[in-house]
C-alpha cells in the first residue's frame, strides 16, 4: 500500500506531465523522455517531502497526466492532498483535505499500463557547473529564443556566454561569477575543468525553464558532446532534465 | 548547420 500526503496541493500540481510514478519506500520518482527522445526529465519527490510517507512495496502508478490535471484543479492550493494506492492498484485515490472547513474530497483516478523506456543514467564527469539563479536563466532562454532556435553556451575561465544568431541578427548574454554574501540564492558560481563550446535547442530549453518555479536556482552541468543536465533542486528530491546537444553534420 | 542528435547515443536503457 502507498499512502503520500502534501501538506499543500500546490506542490505536486506543479509537477504535471504523463508517465509512470515508481513509489518506493525512498519516495516517487518520475522518469520521461519526449518522442524525439531529445531532452529526458527525471524528478525525485523524496519522502520527506510529504508530511507523512508510507509505501510498503515498490508501486507503479501509470498516471496520464491530463486526467490528473483534471482532478488536480478540483483541490484548492491549500488543501493537503493525498494519494493513496493498493498494492497491485487499478485506480488512485486522491483526496483533497481542506483541515479549517473540515471538507474532504476524494477522487479515483483510472491507472494505465504504460510502457516507457528506463534509461540507465550513470554519474559523469563533467567539463564545467555552473549555477545561477534560476530566473536568470529563464529570462536568457526567453530573450535569446527570439532570434534563433540554437543557444551557444561558452564556458571559459569565469565566464558563460549565452549566444543566439538568427535570421534578424544575434544576441549574446554573458554570466560571470558572483557571490551575495545576503542572498546565496542569488549568487553565481562556475567550476570548470576545461573550456565548454556546446549548443543545445532552444525549444527543448524553453520546457526546461518551467521548472524556474519549483527552485531559487538551476545547476547546469556540461560536457563537451554529451547530454548536459540541467537540475532544480527541491527541499527533498530534485527535478532533472538531460538534453541531448547539437553537433556539426 | 548543426543536427540534433539524441539521448538513445548516450544512456543504455534497462
Amino acid at each position: 500500500m502507498l499512502e503520500a500526503k502534501f501538506d499543500e496541493a500546490s506542490l505536486f500540481k506543479k509537477v504535471i506531465q504523463l508517465c509512470n510514478f515508481n513509489c518506493t519506500e525512498h519516495g516517487i520518482t518520475v522518469q520521461a523522455v519526449d518522442d524525439s527522445r531529445v531532452l529526458l526529465v527525471s524528478l525525485l519527490v523524496g519522502e520527506d517531502a510529504f508530511s507523512s510517507y508510507r509505501c510498503d512495496r515498490n508501486i507503479t502508478l501509470g498516471v496520464d497526466l491530463a486526467s490528473l490535471a483534471k482532478v488536480l484543479k478540483c483541490g484548492n492550493n491549500s488543501d493537503s492532498l493525498t494519494l493513496i494506492a493498493e498494492d497491485t492498484p487499478d485506480s488512485v485515490l486522491v483526496v483533497f483535505e481542506d483541515t479549517e472547513k473540515d471538507r474532504i474530497s476524494e477522487y479515483s483516478l483510472k491507472l494505465m499500463d504504460i510502457e516507457s523506456d528506463f534509461l540507465n543514467i550513470d554519474d559523469m564527469d563533467y567539463d564545467s557547473v555552473i549555477t545561477q539563479p534560476a530566473t536568470d536563466f529563464q529570462k536568457i532562454c526567453r530573450d535569446l529564443s527570439q532570434l534563433s532556435d540554437s543557444l551557444n553556451v561558452l564556458v571559459t575561465k569565469d565566464t558563460v556566454k549565452f549566444v543566439a544568431t538568427g535570421d534578424i541578427g544575434s544576441g549574446s548574454v554573458i554570466v560571470k561569477p558572483f557571490t551575495d554574501l545576503d542572498k546565496s540564492e542569488n549568487s553565481v558560481r562556475v567550476e570548470l575543468n576545461k573550456a565548454v563550446n556546446l549548443t543545445f535547442g532552444l525549444k527543448y530549453l524553453l520546457d526546461i525553464i518551467k521548472g524556474t518555479s519549483l527552485s531559487q536556482s538551476i545547476t547546469i552541468k556540461l560536457a563537451d558532446k554529451t547530454p548536459a543536465l540541467f537540475e532544480f533542486k527541491l527541499s527533498s528530491g530534485y527535478l532533472r532534465f538531460y538534453l541531448a546537444p547539437k553537433f556539426d553534420e | 548547420g548543426k543536427q540534433q542528435t539524441s539521448l538513445m547515443s548516450f544512456f543504455g536503457k534497462k
